[in-house]
């Protein structure tokens, strides 16, 4: 799965995501990526958000857009609400990562798993590729 | 507001700098990079976060290197299945296809839904079908083969049928 999430210098998110799915899949399953609200979600109020990991997990979750409620709802930062969503997919069971977005273009890459590809750019110039949790 | 930001993942798992070689590591960081000033180069010019994520997204889809596009793992019948959504924070409008097998970049029939249609998802068929009517790059299904996803799937349905003890059973 990849993904991205973007402000612009208008001040508006977008989130997308895109998938081969689920190694071996039969019956025509479909996971969280193309599902608003789990894999992809993005709210110029609260963040931009996109995931990648069981799609299983993320949609029983409503992942990306209860990552959204905790910041509307709870006043959490993006980061803090992004770790406290990956807490909860740890919980179930789940695994995989996430990455967001909010409109003062503070960002999250939180991830429960031994590596997320990843990255991110700012205007401030601000830059990081990284690959392994460690990193 | 000047202030513009970009972030990508390409997936995430259970690697380790022990199984990943500094050539393979450099390669992903390559890519990625790639990505990422694509999609800077837009939103430093004014473009929409729309259209940064967009092109951000298909530099990773055309790449083998992750489960998407190019190199999309395959169902367990040997074909690859894409899907992809895209969903615009000023406005909740969002788009979203599903099961496609034909689409060369399925973010941009994502987008495709969530700007020229009445809808959110599209699936299967009727969503390629979308698709080129909007005028969308198609291909044959064996365009986003290759070979690691291919034996990957083999090495899965080989241990899946790998003969244990309960076979005796009747």
């Amino acid at each position: 799965t990849v993904g991205c999430v973007a402000l612009d210098i208008h001040g508006n998110l977008c989130a997308g995501t895109s998938t081969g799915g689920m190694n071996n899949k039969k019956y025509g399953r479909i996971g969280d990526s193309p599902i608003i609200g789990a894999g992809t979600y993005a709210n110029n109020k609260t963040c931009a958000v996109s995931c990648t990991g069981h799609g299983e997990y993320y949609i029983r979750l409503g992942f990306a857009r209860d990552i959204s409620a905790l910041m509307e709802y709870k006043k959490l930062g993006v980061k803090e609400a992004c770790a406290a969503e990956i807490q909860k997919l740890t919980q179930l069971g789940g695994t995989g990562g996430v990455i967001a977005l909010d409109a003062n273009g503070n960002m999250a890459m939180e991830f429960n798993t031994s590596a997320m590809f990843r990255g991110y750019i700012k205007s401030t110039g601000e830059k990081e590729i990284a690959i392994f949790a460690e990193e | 507001q000047e202030k513009y930001a970009i972030v990508i993942h390409g997936g995430a798992g259970g690697r380790s700098k022990t199984t990943m070689s500094i050539e393979q590591q450099n390669n992903y960081k390559a890519k990625l990079e790639e990505a990422l000033a694509a999609g800077e180069k837009l939103l430093k010019n004014g473009a929409s976060s729309a259209e940064a994520v967009v092109e951000a997204i298909k530099i990773m889809e055309d790449s083998p290197l992750f489960n998407a596009g190019k190199g999309a793992v395959f169902t367990s019948d040997g074909k690859n299945e894409l899907d992809a959504s895209i969903m615009n924070g000023e406005n909740l409008n969002a788009g979203a296809v599903a099961g496609v097998r034909t689409i060369k970049n399925p973010i941009t029939a994502a987008r495709e839904v969530m700007e020229n249609s009445e809808h959110v998802m599209l699936s299967g068929k009727g969503a390629s079908e979308f698709a080129r009517q909007q005028g969308l790059e198609t291909v044959k299904n064996k365009y986003f083969f290759t070979r690691k996803r291919y034996e990957s799937l083999k090495a899965l349905q080989k241990k899946q049928r790998k003969r244990t003890s309960a076979d005796n059973t009747g």
